[in-house]
């Protein structure tokens, strides 16, 4: 066989580097290229929200940048009169649409603490925010899970649906 | 084995590491919701 | 730069008062009010007098705001404030530049626009390399990345007066980050890479600009890129700032897969020619673009009659020159008469007989360092120059490719006197020329998927099988994704029985080994 790295041997070095240390052959291995933060499924082009080379997510819709007629780019008349962002004067559906229209951004962050203070939780798994319907008393309570009827926020239909769950506290996102 | 002009160059991409730039500066200033990535958890949504 | 007496303090005061005036609320729209006015001023001041007082003029304006800006880096506590008190100046003669711009000469004569353009952008790259060069590791990329990807906005914004001009402002810009490339502006590589992967910039040179006329810049910068890169990626392990350039890298080589296949299909060759060897995945990802309009049958379809396929035949664009790339011209002359006579037999000996040296004088040797025994950029022009010659030959005659019509010709002489003389290391080169063309169905690919299957079968030592073998495999254990033509020749080669593939030593020479050849056989018989 050929005994220098342009042979097998070569190869078979590699890959048992590459058990040891997966750093020492990140170029000749790769790596999953799905978990750079392109939608690379997507029907659309995808250069048309780029983050940028370093960034980790899309930009955001309202980060780009379209022409529109000049009359339409009110911010730099109103913009010294608009309130500061605070959250805690808006209404749950703005929540929800800071919250889901900011991935990746300290927005969503913000808008999730929002969300816990007013008393909903974001399931982990079920990946939905959810809080308990007001005045229906819970089925059943125990230190690690209750079970009863919640309203789950559904960003597809853009509403609250009752449903009633059985939730385990620890699958329950803590206070973000 | 890098060359002496490869070195340097490595040396001042080292040092340009270190102040990456932001996403904003290639975007319209913003004074509202200025874009500033940040790494959510994994479960909440991503795109 | 003895300028003339008086002129930095006076471009100052100018500089001030024009960002005062564009902050108004009543700088109109655009800022063409303010600007109505402050070009007044400047005529009064009579910094636009001569060509050589409006080049001081910028190159001090741009000193200035380069120096805000690193005030702004030294003083303000959060990148934040840096920014707002940085871009505060910074976007103002951003504005300042591209209203000169629009206005100069008669409204309908582009050139002068481009002119001024030119040497704007001119003055700060000379300002950037030199920073750079004075600055050594404090330098900083903020200024000049957010004045330069501004004035692109602004420049490229729909308006009447920009779209006359908007290739030469793309040339100008793809011209100015040729010369602020990485290998020359390292300190600005990172900003380098973001303006050029802006979603605007990709948006009109690869999408927008009409008969793809700006692919060919775009392509130029990415070698640029990947020529930096190279002598970095070729150590075993990367350094974390090496890691984010190459990470940041295969991000915009993604958005191209998915967006402009065609691109890189269209320049997969130059790019090839200077990715390492070893960045494999990278190479993979190249490679594995296909025209959208062509839908890939699934390698792994039992009896797939590859030769059967309709595009198999078509000849893909190479928009690289590589014919012109086989240098001295008489090796070219050498080459070109013993394909269409098959002699002088000389010509063979002498790369057979002395191929290491042999090979030097015909440039293939370009000097003793490790890893640098070859000119790759030569080996890979001759093999797809001898390979599209050969199809040429074939189809001429009314054939295609396959193993028989292949075989026992000038063309396979050629490949088959380097598969058997050029060393290791020259043989594994030489391997990986064919295999960057294994692609999409085109009859590059179902060429040199006979070729390199020919050259196995008629190999007269084992380690030429091996080191074939070598080859695909690596290509094929790393991550997605995987060139289509990379999968059926070597689909072929263990299914195959005449090559008699599982018989062979380097087949069974480890368990890690023989579990890699089990597990993607599974996956196809």
């Amino acid at each position: 066989m050929v005994a220098d790295q342009f042979g097998m041997a070569g190869l078979l070095t590699f890959i048992r580097v590459a058990e040891s240390d997966s750093n020492l052959v990140s170029l000749a291995l790769g790596s999953d290229l799905t978990t750079l933060g392109l939608n690379l499924n997507s029907p659309e082009p995808l250069y048309n929200n780029f983050g940028g080379p370093w960034a980790e997510n899309p930009c955001r819709p309202q980060d780009i940048d379209f022409h529109v007629p000049p009359e339409y780019l009110t911010n730099a008349v109103i913009r010294d009169k608009l309130a500061p962002v605070k959250l805690n004067r808006y209404q749950e559906d703005l929540l929800f649409y800071l919250f889901y229209t900011n991935v990746g951004d300290t927005m969503q962050l913000a808008a999730s603490l929002e969300l816990y203070n007013r008393d909903w939780r974001y399931h982990k798994e079920e990946r939905l925010w959810i809080t308990r319907v007001p005045g229906m008393p819970l089925m059943e309570k125990t230190g690690t899970y209750e079970r009863g009827t919640y309203y789950c926020f559904d960003p597809n239909n853009w509403r609250k649906v009752a449903k009633e769950m059985f939730v385990e506290y620890e699958r329950l996102e803590d206070r973000p | 084995a890098l060359s002496k002009e490869q070195q340097i160059q490595h040396q001042s991409l080292e040092a340009a590491f270190y102040h990456m730039p932001h996403p904003s500066d290639s975007e319209r200033l913003r004074h509202y919701l200025p874009r500033s990535p940040y790494m959510t958890p994994p479960y909440y949504p991503q795109s | 730069y003895d300028d003339p007496h008086g002129l930095p303090e006076k471009t100052e005061y100018l500089l001030q008062e024009w960002v005062a005036m564009y902050h108004l609320p009543n700088a109109g729209r655009d800022s063409s009010k303010a600007f109505g006015h402050f070009v007044t001023q400047m005529s009064l001041h009579g910094v636009l007098k001569t060509d050589d007082l409006i080049t001081r003029f910028f190159r001090l304006c741009t000193q200035f705001c380069v120096d805000i800006s690193y005030r702004a880096l030294a003083s303000e506590p959060t990148a934040d404030l840096i920014r707002s008190k940085a871009f505060h100046t910074l976007d103002a003669y951003v504005r300042l530049i591209a209203l000169l711009i629009k206005h100069s000469g008669d409204a309908n004569n582009g050139v002068t626009k481009v002119n001024l353009l030119n040497k704007v952008l001119g003055i700060v790259a000379g300002v950037l390399l030199q920073d750079q060069e004075v600055r050594g590791a404090e330098f900083q990329q903020l200024a000049y990345h957010r004045i330069l990807i501004m004035l692109f906005l602004e420049l490229n914004a729909p308006e009447q007066v920009l779209d006359s001009i908007n290739f030469q402002v793309l040339t100008a810009f793809c011209h100015t980050l040729h010369i602020l490339r990485p290998a020359k502006a390292p300190g600005f590589a990172y900003a380098w890479l973001e303006i050029v992967s802006h979603r605007v910039f990709i948006g009109r040179l690869l999408s927008i600009t009409p008969q793809q006329k700006g692919w060919g810049m775009y392509a130029q910068l990415l070698i640029d890129l990947f020529k930096f890169l190279a002598p970095f990626l070729r150590n075993a392990e990367l350094s974390k700032p090496v890691s984010m350039l190459y990470k940041g890298t295969l991000r915009v080589l993604l958005v191209l897969l998915h967006d402009f296949p065609e691109f890189l299909c269209d320049y997969h060759y130059g790019f090839c020619d200077v990715i390492p060897p070893n960045c494999i995945q990278m190479r993979n990802l190249i490679l594995s673009a296909f025209p959208r309009n062509m839908r890939l049958p699934d390698p792994f379809t039992p009896n797939l009659k590859v030769d059967m396929l309709p595009e198999i035949s078509h000849a893909p664009r190479v928009l690289t020159h590589f014919a012109a790339m086989i240098q001295p011209p008489t090796l070219k002359k050498d080459l070109d008469s013993y394909l269409k006579t098959r002699g002088p037999v000389t010509f063979l000996s002498e790369l057979r007989s002395v191929v290491q040296v042999h090979v030097s004088s015909m440039n293939l040797h370009v000097s003793p360092e490790p890893g640098m025994h070859y000119n790759l950029p030569l080996l890979n022009a001759l093999v797809l120059y001898v390979g599209t010659q050969a199809i040429q030959s074939i189809q001429t005659k009314g054939l295609s490719p396959s193993m028989a019509t292949i075989g026992h010709s000038s063309y396979m002489d050629i490949f088959q006197s380097l598969a058997v003389n050029l060393d290791t290391e020259g043989r594994y080169l030489f391997i990986n020329a064919i295999a960057n063309q294994l692609r999409y169905p085109n009859s590059h690919t179902h060429y040199f998927s006979c070729v390199l299957l020919c050259l196995f079968a008629e190999a007269n030592s084992e380690a030429i099988q091996e080191q074939i073998t070598r080859v695909l495999l690596e290509r094929l254990i790393v991550n997605r994704p995987h060139p289509w033509g990379l999968l059926i020749t070597f689909i072929e080669l263990i299914k195959n029985p005449v090559f008699k593939f599982w018989n062979h030593e380097f087949v069974h020479c480890a368990p890690e080994i023989e579990k890699l050849f089990e597990s993607v056989a599974r996956s196809c018989m």
